[in-house]
């Protein structure tokens, strides 16, 4: 039996948001830790890591591990007919072809539940390797959102130029060339503004904007984001999600032949 | 030329 029960269906909402611009499907594996989730997507060039702890939950149940393979496009049709207060509960019997979703209103007054089918899905599983990373850079989730939408008007790649003085996103095409700059923030007033930067050593490093943008569908999850950069390695681009875990977005960089 | 590179290309494939 699997049972998993959040107050409010607005965290699932946001999780699939985040998640199924870049996968059409994917596997979320449950035991009783929580719940994972690691796909890459169809051009294998960037791959979501979810974590949802089982202690984030209202109620958590997995007496088996179970592999459930969803179809993302399905479970946003369902997910739409959740209102935002609503009580989502998931379950599945041990080794179910199906998961329900249920929605308990706030009131108590209407209970729907909505029955997925299960896929079996081939996917390939990659081994992260822990990574001391020669550049951190945390800020404000929406500025991040801003830069990307704002420059890939301006080219496909953005060129993140990260120093001790700040990091630098850059792109350019034929329009011309954009650059913006931020400082680290000197002194904190309010946490979730800062721009807080860690280096080793300085990076630079290019990026697809397509996927960099598809990564930002995660900002409604949290207020800040961390970027975590070294030279010809893929980019790691996090959203913890309050109280119960994160997702974590893996990026190739572009290199030079 | 500056190409993109695959996910596999850094992580192993299990």
């Amino acid at each position: 039996m699997f049972e998993a029960r959040l107050s409010s269906a607005t965290t699932l909402k946001k999780v699939l948001d985040a998640i199924k611009d870049l996968l059409n499907e994917a596997t979320f594996d449950c035991n009783d830790s929580g719940i994972q989730l690691q796909a890459m997507d169809n051009s294998h060039v960037s791959l979501v890591s979810l974590t949802l702890r089982a202690d984030g939950f209202d109620k958590y149940r997995c007496d088996r591990n179970l592999s459930m393979g969803m179809n993302l496009g399905s479970m946003a049709k369902i997910m739409k007919c959740a209102n935002n207060d609503d009580t989502v509960t998931m379950k599945a019997q041990d080794n179910a072809d199906t998961v329900v979703f249920m929605f308990e209103s706030q009131n108590q007054e209407k209970v729907s539940d909505y029955e997925m089918k299960l896929m079996n899905l081939d996917q390939e599983h990659l081994g992260i390797p822990e990574t001391d990373y020669a550049c951190i850079v945390r800020m404000p989730a929406m500025e991040f959102a801003r830069i990307c939408r704002d420059l890939s008007q301006f080219g496909e790649s953005l060129v993140i130029c990260c120093t001790k003085e700040g990091v630098k996103f850059s792109a350019s095409g034929d329009v011309g060339s954009a650059n913006i700059k931020l400082a680290q923030t000197t002194s904190v007033d309010k946490e979730e503004e800062a721009v807080i930067i860690e280096m080793q050593e300085p990076v630079t490093l290019t990026f697809a904007c397509r996927y960099l943008n598809s990564f930002t569908k995660a900002t409604p999850l949290t207020n800040q984001v961390q970027l975590s950069m070294s030279m010809d390695v893929p980019l790691v681009v996090e959203y913890r999600i309050q109280d119960i875990g994160h997702v974590r977005y893996y990026l190739a960089p572009k290199i030079e032949d | 030329e500056v190409t993109q590179a695959e996910l596999r290309k850094y992580f192993p494939v299990f």
